[in-house]
């Protein structure tokens, strides 16, 4: 006979329902037994008081194994039709009911598959994050970079306003132009003096 | 045999509370 | 329909019955039987030392029963149970039971948690996907306006560079052939 060892009514209890039992049983049978000494020796004790009376002690001790046998085969009959009750309608947890800390199985019956599943799934969200995270530093990265050409780059700029602005502060007002002006004028210059050479060699 | 019940089955009862502080401690320093 | 009687109650109801059956069982009529002797001598006295050996028998096995409730605390557990029990009133299928593999059991006591910790990062991924891409845009628009700078001092510096040339050819110009 295969015996149930109720492990889910002792995760609920605390004990197993059968040594809680085995235990009333025990202690009541020792009171049985108790209590026919206690008669016995109380009866043994009331003989004293008759010296004449013909009644051993061996009679009475015949007379209480006697009782204490039928008493002892009722308190087996009986107790284990208790114990039939018990350990059906009371100590007992009903094959449809799952115990509060085991609520999580009910809702979340994951397979071992479904599980791995979802750790690769967070392996993966790690994995992505920390991407994530080296990208945003490589561009805060960048971005202070960034700051610190256009300051460059806008100096320099400035520095060519720098240059025009002195151009102007001297009289030429667009660099470029007045450059092309200044041509224009050496040039008529240079025209006005060969023109001078010419005259001056046909006067000699 | 009662004892090894009692005892497997309290480990049921109290130990994924147990495993479940350590891997929410682990989660919670990750997330920090 | 008067409700369905509580575990604890039951458990009372049962140890009185076996009490009272037992008690029936062991009556005075078989306890004078056995103790034949001794009842013929004094009946009186018989009756007394039945009557204390029954009190004492029912006191003792009350106590008992009441020091095996007090230590497993079962009148509170009986009633946690009852609930527990009408909580689930409404399924019918058996319900999931350990496994005898703690690996496999402690699987599901851990997917709440997983679940949470997934949307956690899923929540801060989507936070830094969106930080970066602001920053990304910052990058960009900070790639074009040093190109657009970059070609400003390019069209400066050739603006300079035509004058200087112009200037050069000028200079050629004054120098004796």
């Amino acid at each position: 006979m295969s015996v149930n060892p109720m492990a889910y009514e002792a995760q609920f209890f605390g004990f197993t329902p059968q040594t809680c039992m085995l235990r009333i049983y025990i202690a009541f049978q020792d009171y049985l037994f108790e209590v026919m000494l206690v008669v016995e020796s109380v009866i043994l004790k009331k003989l004293d008081g008759f010296p004449g009376c013909k009644i051993s002690p061996l009679q009475i001790r015949k007379s209480t194994e006697k009782f204490l046998l039928f008493m002892k085969e009722h308190l087996d009959k009986l107790f284990s039709k208790m114990e039939e009750v018990l350990l059906q309608l009371v100590l007992n947890i009903p094959k449809n009911v799952l115990l509060p800390e085991d609520k999580v199985h009910e809702q979340y019956p994951y397979s071992k598959e479904q599980l791995e599943a979802l750790q690769d799934e967070i392996h993966q969200l790690q994995k992505q994050y920390r991407a994530e995270a080296s990208a945003g530093q490589a561009l805060r990265a960048e971005l202070e970079e960034q700051k610190a050409v256009q300051a460059e780059l806008e100096k320099i700029l400035q520095w060519f306003d720098g240059l025009e602005n002195t151009c102007r502060e001297h009289g030429t007002g667009n660099f470029k132009e007045s450059f092309a002006f200044l041509t224009q004028n050496a040039k008529r210059l240079q025209d006005v003096l060969k023109d001078v050479e010419e005259k001056s060699k046909k006067i000699k | 045999f009662d004892e090894l019940i009692v005892e497997t089955t309290t480990k049921r009862k109290q130990w994924p509370k147990k495993i479940l502080m350590h891997a929410i401690q682990t989660m919670k320093a990750e997330q920090e | 329909e008067a409700a369905a009687p509580g575990r604890a109650q039951m458990f009372a109801t049962v140890v009185d019955t076996f009490l009272e059956k037992l008690v029936a069982a062991g009556s005075y009529q078989r306890f004078a039987n056995c103790y034949r002797c001794f009842y013929k001598l004094q009946p009186e006295m018989t009756r007394s030392i039945y009557d204390q050996f029954i009190s004492q028998l029912q006191a003792s096995i009350k106590e008992e029963i009441q020091e095996v409730k007090n230590e497993g605390n079962l009148e509170t557990v009986f009633n946690s149970l009852d609930k527990i029990v009408e909580e689930a009133k409404n399924r019918e299928e058996p319900a999931w039971r350990p496994s005898g593999i703690p690996e496999e059991d402690i699987r599901s006591a851990m997917v709440p948690y997983l679940l949470k910790h997934r949307s956690y990062l899923q929540k801060i991924l989507k936070e830094k996907e969106e930080e970066n891409r602001k920053v990304a845009e910052s990058v960009l628009a900070g790639r074009d306006r040093i190109a657009e700078l970059q070609q400003q001092i390019q069209a400066r510096k050739h603006a300079w560079q035509a004058i200087s040339k112009e200037q050069r050819e000028l200079v050629m110009t004054f120098k004796e052939p």
